[in-house]
């Protein structure tokens, strides 16, 4: 489904360049349930922006569900983004001047969906994160674990076929992050693709295999259940 | 050293009322090593916010090293916050068009450390948290784990006597988690006063007690190794 051949993401600084990726293969198969980790900096939010098509290698070849993503149109990109894939971001990007329930219906919004609908979908997301109750609070109104649910409920919001959480739980206490995994758990259940990027081994022994990071490079790959 | 009676933190949202705190007792001694726990939403950066006077308590009294805070002019607090506190943010607050050298050297500039003196302690700073190969980096072009770690080395640069680091390791992997608390230990060992939030049990356990929040109050203390 998703695969990545000799994928590598390069900046520029001045004269130098840093090598994000370097030189990645991986695939993840229709309907797995995959964790990344590595240490801080290994590169693990390039390659799930890249994963998410937000963004686009500098070498290598992506190819989702068939089709190679360099190319898509960028209007193609987005309907792919906006349909497939649910992305959550490591820092929750969330839009200050919208309620949580606002910032959750924007992807409905641009799928034309309408209003009551939206508004119904939008808060049975949040009560599935347990944050219905902050619904109409603003992110600066919100706890930093309040922010992180919200970020995932607007992810979830659109039922996409492909989960990209990008370290859901880092924000959140043990009894809450569990919610969520076990959320994800549900999802998987019906077939939905999920990535999940984590630092904590528990968290990432939920899934069916570990991709660990090093440096830009796949270090090792580790099957923690069959299919 | 830092101590609260009766300390409350209300938000007006339209009609409702938010308790973020509610009517809190507690208090850390000098050169003590405390850490708070409790679920999301339970109030902890509230509390952090409150100790650092970035915010003030809606009743109730908070007594800083004698003082009571109520009393001390915009001046007087501004001058408390950069001289004697180190805060590291939950979402970090760096400011996007400095460099990570720069963010750290904030501080120091607002206290007229000279220009070739700044420097040299901001990029000491950035090498106690493995940073120095970033130092010239913007926040967008760092990862989640190394903006944190610019974060915490612009609490630490001014060398103050109370650190309050909230979640400090939430983005980072076990290895460089666990350099930062050794590096805390350190401080700790010449005296200096710290206060770590966190959703670990773990890293909550290298401190002396820990308290534990929920629903704006505290649940109870618990104390882990007499002082
Ligand atoms: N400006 C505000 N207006 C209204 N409610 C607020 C505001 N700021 C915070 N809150 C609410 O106060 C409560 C406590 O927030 P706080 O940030 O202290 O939680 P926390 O314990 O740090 O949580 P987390 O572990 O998720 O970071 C939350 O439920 C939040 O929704
Ligand atoms: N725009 C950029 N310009 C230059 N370097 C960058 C840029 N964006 C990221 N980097 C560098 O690329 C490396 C990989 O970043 P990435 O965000 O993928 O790391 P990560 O594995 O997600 O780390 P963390 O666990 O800390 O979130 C980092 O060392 C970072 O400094
Ligand atoms: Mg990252
Ligand atoms: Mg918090």
């Amino acid at each position: 489904l998703l695969e990545f051949r000799g994928v590598s993401k390069h900046y520029r600084l001045g004269e130098a360049q840093v090598r994000a990726l370097d030189g990645v293969d991986l695939h993840v198969e229709l309907g797995e349930y995959v964790s990344i980790m590595g240490p801080s900096g290994s590169g693990k939010s390039t390659l799930m922006h890249l994963l998410g098509c937000l963004d686009t290698p500098t070498e290598g070849n992506y190819r989702l569900d068939g089709v190679d993503i360099e190319t898509l149109s960028g209007d193609a990109l987005a309907e792919v983004r906006s349909t497939k894939i649910g992305f959550v971001f490591q820092s929750f990007n969330l839009l200050p001047r919208l309620t949580a329930c606002s910032n959750v219906e924007l992807p409905l919004a641009y799928q034309g969906v309408p209003r009551t609908e939206r508004r119904a979908r939008a808060l049975t997301a949040l009560e599935r994160v347990s944050l219905a109750k902050r619904a109409f609070h603003r992110p600066n109104e919100l706890s930093g674990g309040e922010r992180q649910r919200v970020a995932i409920a607007r992810a979830l919001v659109v039922e996409p076929a492909i989960v990209l959480a990008d370290e859901p739980t880092g924000n959140l206490d043990s009894r809450v992050g569990d919610d969520i995994l076990e959320l994800f758990d549900r999802l998987h259940a019906t077939g939905v693709t999920i990535v999940v990027v984590t630092h904590s081994e528990e968290v990432a022994r939920r899934a069916q295999r570990i991709i660990r990071l090093r440096d830009g490079r796949v270090e090792r790959v580790e099957v923690v259940r069959p299919r």
